[in-house]
């Protein structure tokens, strides 16, 4: 189990980002946590696709600056059509 | 730009809307001006026009809500999505939603009511999100705009044209005319003792007096007022003119003639008129209208057709029921028929031919009886 602050904060960033390519970026539900991810995965490709939508930095990582978008306040209406 | 997958979009240009419900934030009628403001914004730039409704279904439909709201896609609590909105249609499409935990503003202390809903009606006309962050259909909230200054940005403006096109062809720029027209042998003499007038409405605190293809431009502050054809301003506004009225709370007058009407906001005739007279709620039967004013006290318009008048409700946008009645019945000593009609400093001012009877609504009687271009200062 995460022993300190930083690896549960660090859970709920990516449970957020999960949720926000889930609902914006037509992320499948079931794809995996992209922590155990290579730089290849739908996950990892969700974050480039948001990034560059959204005029930031592609890096494909969960850096900061995406983090911080992600908690932006936005409409609801997806960024990508379902 | 971009759309809604399938492309969804309106097959109609005139479209309706319905407050569905209020948020606790703001008083109604701030709700009801950010709505439609937000609405002016796409309808300025297309020939789309909207109407709203009280009742029953609207093509879009406007409501707050918090958490699960009947459409399997909940809000989050306060901050993050503010609201959403669906692609045209029928039934929930169209349709536009507020997250009532989010602190709804008019200004941009908290979140901005105008602003949203400019955003989330552009989803209901079938706009998707757009990539430019300057847009307005850019999915991140930006708090900072100078609301006094906003304007759709060109992306917002190539998208929702991809959809419906430009507005109809406006009127070219209209010159703001600064010299009278001078007077000749078809022009009517202002001091005429048997001058009579088509229409007479109040605009932006100055007085005009239609007759013909000309009119009196009166400012109280000038004694002289100045003569200038109908069309330096309104190029497709028809001459001799049956009625007008200005509704000040919206800073539009009304333009009538034979059973048509026209919005114009200063010099600028509103997309999307002339419309039908009937559209207003008047029978097949009535084919024209003598006169219109506008009781701002009431929030009330009173249409003077022959020896009768009909009220029109400014709010609800409808006919009050009952009407039409006899004009001397509510308007005691107002016995005649009313080519035209105005309201200023809180008298109601009615000419019949060459005279004109000044009214008291509160007395509820004939104050003066003047000569109609006793404005002129002859």
């Amino acid at each position: 189990y995460p022993l300190d602050g930083a690896a549960r904060s660090q859970d709920s960033s990516m449970d957020l980002a999960q949720k926000y390519l889930e609902n914006y970026y037509n992320l499948a539900k079931d794809a995996k946590q992209f922590v155990r991810e290579r730089d290849s995965g739908p996950v990892v490709r969700k974050i480039r696709e948001m990034q560059k939508f959204l005029g930031l930095k592609v890096t494909g990582k969960l850096d900061s600056k995406t983090l911080e978008v992600m908690h932006k306040p936005r409409c609801g209406v997806p960024d990508v059509g379902h | 730009f971009s759309t809604f997958p399938g492309v969804p979009k309106w097959t109609k240009t005139h479209l309706t809307y319905r407050i569905v419900n209020y948020t606790p934030d703001l008083p109604k009628d701030a709700v009801d001006s950010a709505i439609e403001k937000a609405l002016k914004v796409w309808e300025e730039v297309t020939p789309l026009t909207f109407s709203r409704l009280y009742e029953g279904e609207a093509d879009i439909k406007i409501s707050f809500a918090v958490r699960e709201h009947g459409d399997f896609v909940p809000f989050d609590g306060p901050g993050n999505v503010l609201a959403h909105a669906y692609a045209p249609g029928p039934g929930i499409n169209g349709d536009a939603h507020f997250d009532d935990d989010e602190k709804w503003t008019m200004d941009t202390a908290g979140t901005n009511l105008f602003l949203v809903a400019a955003h989330e009606l552009g989803h209901s006309l079938g706009l998707f999100h757009s990539t430019n962050m300057e847009a307005l259909m850019y999915p991140l909230y930006s708090s900072f705009k100078d609301l006094a200054r906003f304007r759709l940005s060109q992306d917002d403006v190539d998208g929702i044209q991809s959809l419906y096109g430009p507005p109809p062809a406006s009127p070219e720029d209209p010159l703001v005319p600064t010299e009278s027209v001078p007077p000749g042998p078809e022009t009517p003499a202002m001091c005429d003792p048997a001058l009579s007038f088509d229409a007479v409405t109040t605009l932006r605190g100055e007085i005009l007096f239609f007759k013909d293809r000309h009119f009196w431009r009166k400012s109280l502050r000038v004694l002289e007022p100045q003569f200038l054809l109908i069309s330096t301003f309104w190029p497709s506004l028809p001459s001799g003119m049956d009625a007008a009225y200005e509704v000040t709370s919206k800073d539009t007058v009304f333009i009538f003639k034979g059973n048509q009407f026209w919005a114009i906001k200063g010099n600028e005739v509103q997309a999307g008129y002339p419309r039908g007279i009937h559209t207003l709620g008047f029978p097949p039967t009535v084919r024209r209208i003598d006169a219109a004013i506008y009781d701002k006290e009431k929030k009330k318009t009173y249409f003077f057709v022959e020896d009768e008048y009909w009220r029109f409700d400014e709010r609800r946008q409808s006919m009050d029921p009952g009407f039409p009645k006899q004009t001397a019945e509510d308007f005691p000593g107002v016995d005649t028929k009313v080519d035209a009609a105005f309201e200023q400093f809180g008298f109601f001012y009615f000419f019949s031919g060459s005279s004109q009877l000044e009214y008291d609504p509160n007395a509820k009687k004939v104050t003066h009886i003047l000569k109609s271009n006793s404005w002129f200062n002859c």
